[in-house]
């Protein structure tokens, strides 16, 4: 199934991970 | 004396653990401030999050047959302070759409700009051969086209249950 990271950037432009997405399931 | 050496460790120890607070604090605030983007990733293998510990991720993006590379990507790849634009798509989701070396050169190419670097590569999928009159010239056999985000995201932490939702997805 298609996954995704789901992520935050900030206004520093930093990327901070908040989750994943397996097939429409999201844990973050 | 030992009680005030005691008394000193104590009260560095406790420094840090201050510290330490208001840095996961910050990381939480800045985290929920963010704007939020979802990314394509390849499969997470689900016997590395029923480990217990963490999982490996790798942000890929596999274009279709013939997409050409984002612009401005290599310039800046291996630059530790570059940049990386992201545009969205039609099935709301994020792309990487060009890079540069600042944050305003890096705008030009997507609404949404982030710290890091990518790399694009073009293979081949089918094994060279020589072009013939009966073949499809070398140019126009199918290509994929990868893209690999390198931006500080690498492992997600999970616990017992939400690792189980994932291996029953999976």
């Amino acid at each position: 199934p298609p996954a995704f990271a789901i992520v935050s950037i900030g206004q520093d432009g930093r990327a901070r991970l908040r989750g994943v997405e397996v097939g429409g399931i999201r844990a973050d | 004396s030992p009680r005030a050496l005691a008394l000193r460790i104590g009260a560095v120890a406790l420094l840090l653990i201050v510290a330490l607070i208001g840095l996961l604090v910050r990381e939480d605030r800045a985290r929920a401030g963010g704007q939020e983007v979802r990314l394509a990733m390849e499969a997470v293998d689900p016997r590395s999050l029923l480990s217990g510990h963490y999982a490996a991720l790798q942000l890929v993006e596999r274009l279709e047959d013939g997409a050409p590379c984002p612009p401005d990507l290599e310039a800046h790849y291996g630059h530790n302070d570059s940049w990386v634009a992201l545009s969205p798509t039609a099935d709301n989701t994020h792309q990487v759409s060009g890079g540069g070396a600042t944050r305003d050169a890096a705008l030009r190419h997507g609404p949404v700009v982030v710290r890091g670097q990518a790399d694009c590569r073009q293979a081949f999928l089918a094994p060279p051969r020589e072009p013939t009159e009966d073949g499809p010239p070398v140019e126009e056999r199918p290509q994929e086209t990868f893209i690999t985000l390198d931006i500080g995201v690498d492992r997600f932490y999970a616990d017992q249950t939400k690792a189980e939702a994932l291996e029953a997805a999976l």
